[in-house]
């Protein structure tokens, strides 16, 4: 079945760190962003709204934030089921 | 793993502490004296988790329990279901978001405040990551899980994974494996981080090699044994399981479940599932890196691997069997329960494995059709890439990458038998898995059967369906992928215990390295003449 799109959101920068990252997130109305420690200029954006998951791609956040010249890619994130032991 | 009871004189005021069966086991709640994990040989040691911090990657921790607030690293803590630093379970009116501070109180619970019971390891810290709590689960919140403060945290304790409903074939997705392998390169100084899972609760329906968090070489999976050494009937089977714990079982007597802490400062007698197997093994590596902190992620699979005993477990299904170097192993309990005391000594005067090398042993890709009835029997010869860099003499883990479809995939069952004859089932019947379209796609079946032989000969994959209907299949693709060290990796240890599987192991390195160099030796005396 189609997957689950949440409103976390995986941002590749060009360049730029945290402070250009969270600009950004502010910019584009998320609530957030986190730099993700493994890896050089990848960073969580989350809560792009009243936390949901939707069927449909959250097109606004995700066009408008991808064409935005310090940003290489806008990838959101799927939901999945994880379950307790 | 016999011991005098009355030997041990470990006195704790917490009331719970003698319900804790799978600490020190004097057959309460109908359980099998000695059937326990030895902590207190440990404990009495001196070790008992002092600057160890571990993370339970869960729904949240109750850090203002009376039995953990002492011992909670809030530091070291996060919350990436509400991306705050508070990850304090959210309120449900069933307990749902209990989990979390159940696994703490086994791993951190503090000893002797006369209340609930004590941890494995009562002098660690214990750091919270609330990651389970939101809708749906995501790549980048697991990723963000595995990875946070490698540094700070020794280690990741999870007892959750793909929904075990015995048709799932799930596992970390692109994030998380970068987040794992991250941690493993450089965690904890560069020793690596230390994950340990819970196997699984599938009970006979499933196989813990579909579940990639379970059976990736990064993670210690962690299966559980019950109070008198049976198997718990959630236990799920597989050859990635790398050892065992305990929890409660199919015993009616209310207290043979896990006593430990519980939401809003109350105490638990039913803590349960594989969930409560792996904090118990969190807890004992935390007193393993206490009594040497240098130890690798690898190390600490090799000291599982050496002082688990089978002591009195006991499985009706797989019988225990001895791999080519001698290590008996089950392919439920992996080998064996966790043995604190000795794990403690050993680790002592550890001195850290040799490097680790990757060799593709070899590969078929052309499809074979498999029969319906009877099995396609495909062999492998391999020189393990010897004369060359990455060669592979003493192994650690093995992977069969599969790529196969079937009218059924639950029906399919695959054995791997390594040149020194090890049988191992990669995968068991599933029967709820009715999958006809997905199969299995570079699928990396692991198994820790093998550890320590040497990979050079043939190796048998032996693929075939076990239903009770005619079902068809092809298997397009099998990969051997071998992951071990060129030199020995036990011959300079120091052997104390000449019973125990160190000193068989070493021995048996010994007499190979020996037989190897004579063999070299006539080899050269020979070309020259």
């Amino acid at each position: 079945q189609r997957p689950v799109l949440t409103d976390h959101f995986l941002v590749e920068l060009h360049e730029g760190g945290e402070e250009m990252a969270n600009q950004l997130a502010e910019e584009y109305g998320f609530s957030g962003s986190r730099k993700l420690p493994f890896a050089d200029n990848l960073h969580h954006f989350f809560g792009s709204g009243p936390p949901k998951s939707r069927r449909r791609r959250s097109v606004k956040n995700r066009e408008h934030l991808e064409i935005h010249p310090k940003v290489k890619n806008v990838i959101q994130q799927e939901g999945f089921d994880r379950k307790k032991r | 793993g016999y011991r005098e009871i009355n030997d041990i004189d470990i006195n704790m005021n917490d009331p719970l502490f003698t319900k804790q069966w799978y600490l020190i086991n004097t057959g309460q709640a109908d359980g099998t004296p000695g059937l326990d994990l030895n902590v207190a040989e440990a404990w009495e040691l001196g070790y008992t988790g002092n600057g160890v911090t571990i993370a339970i990657m869960d729904d949240g921790i109750d850090y203002l329990h009376p039995d953990l607030a002492s011992n909670y690293n809030a530091e070291a803590s996060y919350d990436f279901s509400s991306n705050d630093p508070f990850p304090y379970p959210r309120y449900t009116d069933d307990w749902f978001n209990s989990h979390g501070t159940r696994c703490a109180g086994e791993v951190s619970a503090a000893a002797n405040n006369n209340i609930c019971g004590v941890g494995v390891a009562y002098n660690s810290k214990v750091a919270g990551i609330r990651m389970l709590d939101q809708p749906f689960m995501t790549d980048i919140i697991e990723a963000s899980s595995i990875s946070h403060m490698p540094q700070v945290i020794d280690i990741y304790s999870a007892s959750w994974g793909p929904t075990d409903d015995g048709k799932t074939v799930d596992g970390p997705r692109e994030l998380t494996l970068q987040a794992m392998a991250d941690g493993v390169n450089k965690g904890r100084g560069g020793k690596g981080s230390i994950y340990v899972w819970a196997s699984g609760d599938g009970g006979s329906y499933d196989d813990c090699n579909c579940d990639g968090y379970a059976s990736s070489m990064w993670t210690i999976s962690i299966n559980s044994a019950i109070n008198d050494g049976r198997t718990a009937l959630y236990d799920e089977s597989c050859s990635s399981t790398l050892a065992s714990t305990f929890s409660n079982g199919r015993k009616s007597n209310p207290e043979a479940g896990v006593a430990t802490t519980d939401l809003y400062g109350n105490c638990t007698l039913r803590h349960s599932g594989t969930s409560a197997a792996a904090p118990e093994a969190a807890g004992v590596f935390a007193l393993a890196l206490e009594a040497n902190p240098g130890l690798t992620w690898r190390d600490l699979q090799h000291l599982t691997v050496l002082t688990s005993k089978r002591n009195q477990l006991h499985d009706e299904v797989h019988k225990w069997r001895r791999n080519g170097v001698g290590l008996e192993f089950n392919h439920l309990f992996g080998y064996g329960v966790l043995d604190a005391g000795s794990m403690v000594k050993m680790a002592k005067e550890w001195k850290t494995v040799p490097e680790r090398f990757h060799c593709i042993g070899g590969s078929i890709q052309e499809p074979r059709k498999i029969p319906s009835n009877g099995k396609l029997i495909l062999t492998l010869t391999t020189d393990a890439c010897e004369g060359k860099e990455n060669f592979v003499r003493y192994l650690e883990h093995v992977q069969a990458v599969i790529t196969v479809n079937a009218t059924r995939r639950g029906d399919l069952n695959l054995n791997m038998t390594s040149p020194m004859g090890t049988k191992s089932i990669l995968l068991s019947r599933r029967p709820r898995d009715d999958d006809s379209k997905v199969g299995f796609d570079k699928w990396p079946f692991m198994t820790t059967h093998t550890w320590g032989e040497d990979p050079r000969g043939t190796w048998v994959l032996e693929i075939g369906f076990a239903g009770s209907v005619p079902e068809r299949g092809v298997l397009k693709e099998w990969t051997l992928m071998l992951h071990g060290t060129q030199s020995a990796p036990y011959i300079d240890q120091i052997v104390r215990d000449y019973q125990s599987k160190l000193a068989m192991s070493k021995k048996k390195e010994l007499e190979e390295e020996l037989d190897e160099a004579v063999e070299r030796s006539l080899k050269s005396l020979l070309s020259k003449n």
